[in-house]
């Protein structure tokens, strides 16, 4: 990705934005629909927000307009150049210009204005063009786009969030009680201290709380303490669970009703997902905990007082499930907040206490406190 | 389109190379007949960065896949500005 020379970016978050006039190809409602998408794609990934107002200067005008209108950059007629925007700023700055002797269309059959216009936003946030053919904000028109399956790129989200950082946790979330307005690193030592997810990562453990999380190699006694932006920008903070299928060198985080796939500091392309797809019922919103099982190539989903197990061979739910922790994890539960495994044993995570659990003798060997692996 | 005569095409392809090289890769403008310095090293060197820059094989020469890119329908906006 690249940014405009001198960085110019939007200094408030909140953005206004008009559509001063409308193509005759398209029913009005479709161009109103049609730039409110484009914009959504920008506003899921940043804290910006983005409001439509009917008169007056907005941030960002939009205007259809063709050959010479107004600006040194005439359009050329049919073709070759579609569009074009203005890096932030006042004026003309962060305006989108459409090419109206293009045939725009909702769909592929023509130019899709959805498409143009997320890219163009991209101009008018701060974005220049990138040279990855896979990122919106690569220069060509490409026809062939999946619109179902559209997702920005890891270059795109990467580029947006150098600018503007990751969207806040989601108004969703259970409202945690914060003392003050900042949000506070976490004590590692502390001992109340409790996790959102655990899970190891090619030989190391890392241990996710709120933004940050603590990654423990087993050849240092302390671990370092990261941002989870600082290696994953797209990921959320606050996750809910994670776990690895060392197999594939693939970790899965889950928060909410989504799921992402980590390879090293890489997310995997077609993520988020949704955990529907997994096979758990629509009753379900949240995954608390989920580790990978080794020798039987099965995950165990952790929700409140039930688990479900999922054949990775397969890729689906084994029959029978959910069934209740405490019947087959005998001593955990009923709430669990994070699991990994480590020399054979399970370690479950509950508040700020942790259970050593023996899956063959399927008993709880030993009680320790969340931070023990800190050497505190 | 039907193929129009092939010399109509090379003055058309002249033309839009000049302009997509000055329009988006900030080939300095000049007066001297397009055709006639296309093999000159500053033109070279603006299609190559061209080519870098859109992930194609970097020739320096308007092969046709570059040729093909130069013909797709794009953003205004310039790729490399000064």
């Amino acid at each position: 990705f690249r940014t405009f020379p001198g960085m110019p970016k939007w200094r408030k978050t909140h953005l206004t934005y008009r559509i001063v006039n409308y193509t005759l190809d398209l029913p009005r409602d479709a161009v109103d629909s049609a730039i409110e998408k484009a914009l959504k794609v920008w506003e899921e990934v940043t804290p910006l927000t983005f409001s439509r107002i009917y008169e007056r200067e907005a941030d960002i005008m939009i205007t259809f307009a063709v050959r010479n209108h107004g600006d040194f950059f005439d359009f050329d007629g049919p073709g070759k150049v579609l569009a074009h925007a203005y890096p932030p700023g006042p004026g003309i700055n962060g305006d989108a210009h459409f090419d109206d002797d293009e045939q725009w269309t909702k769909d592929t059959s023509g130019t899709n204005l959805f498409l143009v216009a997320a890219h163009e936003f991209g101009h008018s946030l701060g974005l220049e063009h990138s040279k990855n053919p896979e990122a919106l904000m690569y220069p060509v028109y490409n026809s062939s786009t999946d619109l179902a399956s559209f997702r920005l790129s890891q270059d795109d989200v990467t580029g947006i969030q150098s600018l503007y950082g990751p969207p806040p946790a989601s108004p969703d979330d259970p409202v945690k009680p914060t003392e003050s307005a900042r949000p506070q690193t976490p004590a590692m030592c502390d001992p109340t201290l409790s996790l959102d997810a655990v899970t190891t990562l090619r030989g190391e453990i890392l241990f996710f709380k709120d933004r940050h999380f603590w990654r423990k190699s087993l050849r240092t006694l302390k671990p370092g303490f990261y941002l989870i932006s600082s290696f994953w920008p797209s990921l959320p903070s606050g996750m809910d669970a994670a776990y690895e299928v060392t197999s594939r060198d693939i970790v899965f985080i889950f928060k909410g009703k989504q799921f992402w796939a980590v390879r090293g500091s890489e997310v995997q392309a077609g993520y988020p997902r949704g955990i529907h797809t997994l096979g758990f019922p629509p009753s379900v919103k949240k995954i608390d905990a989920a580790i990978f099982d080794k020798p039987k190539k099965k995950t165990y989903f952790f929700v409140e007082d039930k688990y479900w197990r999922f054949d990775e061979k397969k890729q689906s739910m084994d029959p029978g499930f959910p069934r209740q922790i405490v019947e087959d994890f005998p001593g955990v539960g009923p709430k669990v907040d994070a699991v990994f495994e480590a020399f054979g044993f399970f370690y479950f995570f509950s508040g700020s206490s942790q259970l050593e659990f023996d899956p063959n003798a399927k008993k709880v060997t030993r009680i320790l406190k969340s931070n023990s692996w800190f050497h505190c | 389109h039907p193929l129009n005569g092939a010399a109509r095409d090379e003055e058309d392809s002249m033309d839009l190379v000049q302009h997509y090289l000055e329009d988006y890769y900030n080939l300095a403008k000049d007066a001297k007949q397009f055709a006639k310095r296309k093999d000159s090293s500053p033109v070279v060197k603006k299609i190559q960065e061209m080519q870098k820059f859109l992930g194609l094989k970097v020739t320096g020469k308007l092969d046709s896949d570059t040729l093909q890119v130069m013909h797709k329908p794009r953003c205004g906006v310039p790729d490399i500005r000064e």
